[in-house]
């Protein structure tokens, strides 16, 4: 029996918002100790890994592990029906066809419940393991998020290029170019705000706009974005949750 | 242009 209750709905409809966009068929896996999920997007070039901790819930038991093959599509129809505001528990028996959502207003007594039907999804899981990264940064996610919209107007490849003391983002396309540089500082006062660069060894790396601008979805879950960039492994842009996070690893694209 | 690579390149099993 799974029944796995958020606080807020909204937390729950910012995960799936955050990638349903670049993958539909995902297979839930809920254990004991949370749900995690994993999928890569049609092109082989985006994988996504969540991981949704027991602390992200108000109330969470798992006394039998369950996978609940889901179409984020459908599971986006039925999370429009619940109010942000909402609790929304979900409930699945042992060995489920369906899967129970339940939204609470408890202020009005008000309770909606909808079922989803579940499939059979044919994906592996990737046990991925800590990859040895040259560059960490840590940055606001709304400034990132601006950056990634505002230059993939140019282009439908963004260079991102990290030396010790300079984080610059270019594009350059057929319309003319735009770049915009960071330096790493903290602010005081507001923390949330400061970019934080950890450099072991300088990276010129190029990726393709329209999965960045799918990553950055996840920017509503977390004030901040790790970006995790390396040549010889996929880059990784982490949102973290109140337990557990939001991750997308993105193949670089290269110069032959 | 650059080439887009594919996790392949870097996961063995996707």
């Amino acid at each position: 029996m799974l029944e796995a209750k958020f606080e807020e709905a909204s937390l729950f409809k910012k995960i799936i918002d955050g990638f349903k966009d670049c993958v539909q068929l995902v297979n839930f896996q809920c254990k004991e100790d949370g749900i995690i999920a994993q999928a890569v997007d049609d092109s082989r070039v985006l994988l996504v890994s969540l991981e949704i901790g027991i602390e992200a819930f108000q109330e969470y038991r798992c006394d039998h592990p369950v996978t609940l093959g889901i179409d984020l599509n459908s599971l986006s129809k039925v999370l429009r029906c619940g109010n942000n505001s909402d609790t929304l528990t979900l409930i699945a028996d042992d060995t489920p066809d369906s899967v129970l959502l339940l939204f609470e207003d408890t202020k009005k007594d008000r309770i909606a419940e909808y079922s989803l039907k579940l499939m059979d999804i044919d994906a592996d899981f990737l046990k991925i393991e800590e990859l040895a990264y040259d560059t960490t940064l840590l940055m606001p996610s709304s400034e990132f998020t601006k950056i990634v919209r505002d230059l993939s107007q140019f282009s439908d490849s963004l260079n991102i290029m990290i030396t010790k003391e300079t984080i610059k983002f270019v594009a350059d396309g057929d319309i003319g170019s735009g770049s915009v540089i960071l330096k790493p500082f903290v602010n005081m006062d507001k923390p949330e705000e400061s970019i934080k660069l950890e450099m072991d060894q300088p990276v010129d790396l190029t990726f393709g706009s329209k999965y960045l601008q799918d990553i950055v979805k996840g920017s509503a879950l977390s004030e901040k974005v790790g970006v995790r960039l390396s040549s010889e492994a996929p880059a990784l842009f982490q949102f973290d949750l109140k337990s557990g996070y939001l991750q997308f690893f993105l193949a670089p694209k290269f110069n032959d | 242009p650059a080439k887009q690579a594919t996790l392949a390149k870097f996961f063995s099993s996707v």
